[in-house]
């Protein structure tokens, strides 16, 4: 959901 | 590795293992590092524990052990609560063993766990420069997740330069509760100090929140840092040797 997205998208960016 | 007050690691184990059941434990010569998601991918947890906050440690070669944290925790539940603890692995071991010592010398437990073998993947935490910095009572945070959870499953926090505000509502109605910055500060880990560059107003499942306020037995003090579009920071500091970090996705308001 957006949330699981949300989060795996801030620590994947990095 | 080894620590003098093997209560230290169990209580690391209970405010892990309700989060995440199984997790990789990341050994090299700097100390023991964890980071694990838990089953929904909404909350992350990372672990640092130096090697100099331990009594003594080696560690020849790095190691990636796989660990059950509900099969360790049901071992640390037979430690004394002064027991010293020691934790080892031997080379091309597939298991790891675990072995207390009572205060006075006169009781030696000695178990072995069975690791796993799980695929660690490691994330990335960047460095985030927050908008806002809480740290209160471990205890009175326990209390407000706790509290809050009456009234709602998801908790409103808000933070103004006068304090902080824990909000939540559903079907019985709703409630806040609002804690003001301490001001003449006696005793620094009683009090509510907020640093703040810019107010913010999240709003998080607070399942997650009391879930990670089962690490607070490791510190009188909870660190919460809050900006907009930003997991939330939960951090435990462990005295002397490192952390216990908590991070969690804000709910987005579809």
């Amino acid at each position: 959901n957006i949330q699981q997205q949300f989060l795996l998208n801030f620590f994947k960016q990095y | 590795a080894r620590l003098l007050h093997g209560s230290i690691f169990a209580k690391v184990i209970e405010g892990l293992r309700e989060l995440v059941n199984e997790a990789t434990w990341e050994c090299s010569g700097n100390g023991i590092t964890l980071q694990a998601m838990d089953s929904s991918h909404v909350a992350l947890v990372s672990l640092v524990m130096r090697s100099e906050g331990f009594e003594s440690y080696r560690c020849d070669r790095n190691m990636s052990l796989g660990i059950s944290l509900v099969s360790m925790s049901k071992v640390l539940k037979t430690m004394g609560k002064d027991d010293s603890l020691t934790i080892r692995v031997n080379d091309d071991s597939d298991s790891i063993i675990i072995a207390m010592e009572s205060q006075n010398q006169d009781k030696f437990a000695d178990y072995e766990l069975r690791l796993m073998d799980l695929d660690s993947e490691h994330l990335g935490i960047p460095d985030t420069d927050y908008s806002c910095a809480i740290k209160m009572p471990s205890s009175e945070f326990s209390r407000i997740c706790r509290d809050m959870s009456i009234m709602g499953d998801s908790v409103l926090i808000c933070t103004t330069k006068e304090g902080v505000k824990f909000s939540a509502k559903g079907d019985l109605g709703q409630g806040s509760i609002r804690l003001v910055q301490t001001t003449n500060i006696e005793k620094e880990e009683e009090a509510v100090i907020i640093e703040m560059k810019e107010a913010v107003a999240l709003t998080f499942a607070v399942r997650y929140l009391s879930m990670f306020c089962k690490a607070a037995p490791l510190s009188p003090q909870v660190g919460l840092s809050l900006s907009e579009d930003t997991p939330l920071m939960c951090e435990f500091k462990i005295a002397e040797m490192g952390h216990v970090r908590f991070y969690l996705a804000p709910k987005i308001e579809d």
